[in-house]
């Protein structure tokens, strides 16, 4: 269970998290 | 000059110079970042400036996924509101991302990107709206009873003053109390960009510790 909602955003959210950024090059 | 001449021939680029005053990048990592800049930039259309489409390009490998929290993050990066994000823009926006970047500003862009409407507040709707993109872009199957009380819960632990939105001053205290949640505010890649990027080794004459 997610022990809040910004937690759960920011866990699950793919276009937040700009690590692609540099992964996918 | 080096600078001078790349200055014009790519509209939008800046003095890494400058760039590295400004943020926690050396001068040689801003040129490393010119490496990746450029691939951004070029991936559909070579003018310099990174479109939305090569935004999502780079971090879905598709340049149509419609995703609400690129759409945020292009947004605030796209600083001056042209709908392109320029050399500059890009440099001091990923700066925040930066590990050794103040926290500080980690939170005020958190802070930005959740309130959508850009009201000043984050508020009830618009945290309901953010779970509910999150379970769509996911497989994950959750009944409006349980997002709304997720939703709930979280705007009664944040929203202190009980007026129904968390405003800058609620956030700060809710990040102290949830450190985690700022996790995607740091990129560890950051640190060692000059090894996945290393432009400098071309580029670049001065050594950072003589600057």
């Amino acid at each position: 269970a997610f022990f809040n909602a910004f937690e759960f955003i920011s866990s699950m959210s793919s276009g937040f998290d700009l690590s692609s950024l540099f992964e996918n090059q | 000059c080096f600078c001078l001449k790349k200055a014009k021939q790519h509209p939008g680029y800046e003095d890494p110079t400058t760039l590295a005053s400004e943020t926690p990048f050396t001068v040689n990592e801003v040129e490393a970042l010119y490496d990746l800049f450029k691939k951004l930039s070029s991936s559909i259309i070579d003018d310099g400036f990174i479109h939305k489409e090569e935004f999502q390009l780079a971090l879905f490998r598709n340049r149509s996924k419609q995703n609400l929290f690129a759409d945020r993050v292009f947004d605030l990066f796209d600083i001056k509101r042209n709908g392109v994000i320029e050399f500059g823009e890009f440099v001091r926006s990923l700066s925040i991302f930066h590990p050794n970047a103040p926290n500080e500003d980690k939170m005020e862009f958190a802070f930005k990107l959740y309130d959508l409407r850009q009201t000043g507040y984050i508020e009830h709707e618009e945290l309901r709206e953010m779970v509910s993109a999150i379970l769509n872009e996911s497989d994950l199957e959750i009944s409006e009873d349980v997002v709304e009380s997720i939703v709930d819960k979280t705007m009664a632990e944040a929203d202190l003053k009980g007026d129904g939105k968390i405003d800058k001053e609620e956030w700060k205290e809710f990040v102290a109390r949830n450190p985690s949640i700022l996790r995607n505010m740091t990129l560890p890649y950051l640190k060692q960009i000059t090894l996945a990027f290393p432009s400098f080794v071309l580029n670049s004459e001065v050594q950072d510790s003589d600057i």
